[in-house]
């Protein structure tokens, strides 16, 4: 049974997207089979492998509504064992037309239940925000990454997520685990840099990833020519460090 | 009458709040009365300033929920002529409930009837996203200033945001005007920056501000001390750009 992984963060622009796409690609050229799921609105995990928008192609927003299943909807990529399941605008509506239907935080859960058995990692992209699309990811998830952005708001945003986090626990996933928080965009020359990351390994309870993405200007590079870093660059220090991520997960949950 | 604008953008992380903070603080000090107003759950504009949470205090969530006025909300700041409408964790809640309610788009259009005559400016500062707190804003909204981030995924939402900006002119508020695209932390090092600021120039239908806001790590220091960049320091590059904002926007909107 493969891990079902949320990447949610609801404060905008701290990696959620370059760490869903490069660990999952990372992942998956050590041979396991994984799925990467864009539930963000923006698809922006969608286009960052060169996917562009199709109305007429399944999508999230067709499995949420019970219009396919999860299966149909995975996309082949470049990579062999690297399934994507597109966004599409759609999704932006479908915050509002899930409130009124029955089950509408399991809606995910539900559909993965189909497909869980054929991937070692399913890896959920999240919007940035704590709505309906993050809670269904929250709900369907195994365990929760965590990207925090090196500066001060980001931090200041954690002990909310990890409130809602809680919330979830207690109600509609009680087995939902923090698989760890994993520090983004770090600039060793920035004092704020070193600031967040021992005030997270000092104070965060749970796990903080040994890992650290550095800022490198390759990681935001790669998605304008619709591929994750180590197909467009893989060695620049974003893609090593993205590899080296990947080495930590599967150490963690190894699953030979 | 003040101009009402809203600084929005649906994506993550382009620099909306550290925009709404300093550029309400350089108008400011131009002695034009202005009011920010933090419609974001993440209350970062809120704590920008120093405020830490309280739930005791007005806030916006009470403004929208009809408990009180925004006159009532508005707290003093470090700078005369500028006032903050905090925001508060309830905010987060406040889209579901207000889904059920009358008028619930207009609610923060009328609530502003009541101060609009005290303030040369009143500016808004949105979450990450195209839900309710947000077209709350752009419907109480005379102009909208998209802070774009000089990256590829910022480039591609800026279409979303346009045609929501759009759906909103055909029904919400007629009047509701680009007041312009603001182009953030750019690094003049990076070929995307440029990629991206000659994209926008060339193609982008409105204005494009004169004034570019570098990456500036000063920007990013100033808020862990609560207070905007012009009283952390006033010499800074990031400083300087949202003065020369301040002072274009004047020029735009010439209110003597
Ligand atoms: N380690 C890094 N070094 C340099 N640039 C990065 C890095 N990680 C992400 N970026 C860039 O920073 C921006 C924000 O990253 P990204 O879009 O992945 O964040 P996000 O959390 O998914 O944003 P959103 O909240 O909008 O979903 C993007 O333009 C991305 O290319
Ligand atoms: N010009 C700049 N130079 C350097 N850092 C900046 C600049 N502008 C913003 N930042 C930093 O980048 C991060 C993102 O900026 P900010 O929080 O203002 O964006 P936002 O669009 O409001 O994010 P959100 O989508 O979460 O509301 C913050 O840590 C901020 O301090
Ligand atoms: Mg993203
Ligand atoms: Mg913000």
């Amino acid at each position: 049974m493969g891990r079902v992984i949320a990447i949610a963060n609801q404060k905008g622009g701290v990696g959620k997207t370059t760490t869903a796409i490069n660990l999952a690609a990372s992942l998956s050229v050590a041979e396991r089979p994984v799925l990467l799921i864009d539930a963000d609105p923006q698809s922006n995990a969608t286009t960052g492998f060169g996917l562009a928008r199709d109305p007429e192609r399944a999508n999230l927003y067709d499995v949420l509504l019970g219009a396919c299943g999860l299966a149909e909807a995975a996309q082949p990529t470049e990579l062999d064992h690297l399934r994507l399941v597109p966004s599409s605008n759609d999704l932006i509506g479908a915050e509002v037309e899930l409130v009124a239907r029955d089950g509408r935080e399991r809606r995910l859960r539900n559909a993965l239940e189909q497909v869980r058995g054929d991937y070692e990692f399913v890896l959920i992209d999240c919007p940035p925000s704590l709505g309906l699309l993050t809670v269904n990811a929250l709900t369907a998830a195994d365990g929760i990454i965590v990207p925090l952005q090196a500066e001060y708001y980001a931090l200041e945003g954690l002990s909310n997520l990890l409130r809602t986090v809680d919330l979830i626990r207690q109600g509609l996933n009680p087995g939902l685990a923090v698989d760890g928080v994993l520090l983004t965009m770090f600039d060793p020359r920035n004092a704020i840099s070193h600031g967040v990351e021992s005030e997270v390994r000092g104070n965060f309870q749970g796990r903080v990833f040994e890992t650290v993405i550095p800022r490198n200007v390759r990681l935001s590079e790669a998605p304008s020519f619709g591929k994750p870093a180590l197909l467009y660059d893989p060695r620049s220090k974003g893609c090593e460090s993205y590899l080296a991520l990947a080495k930590e997960l599967l150490g963690i949950f190894v699953t030979h």
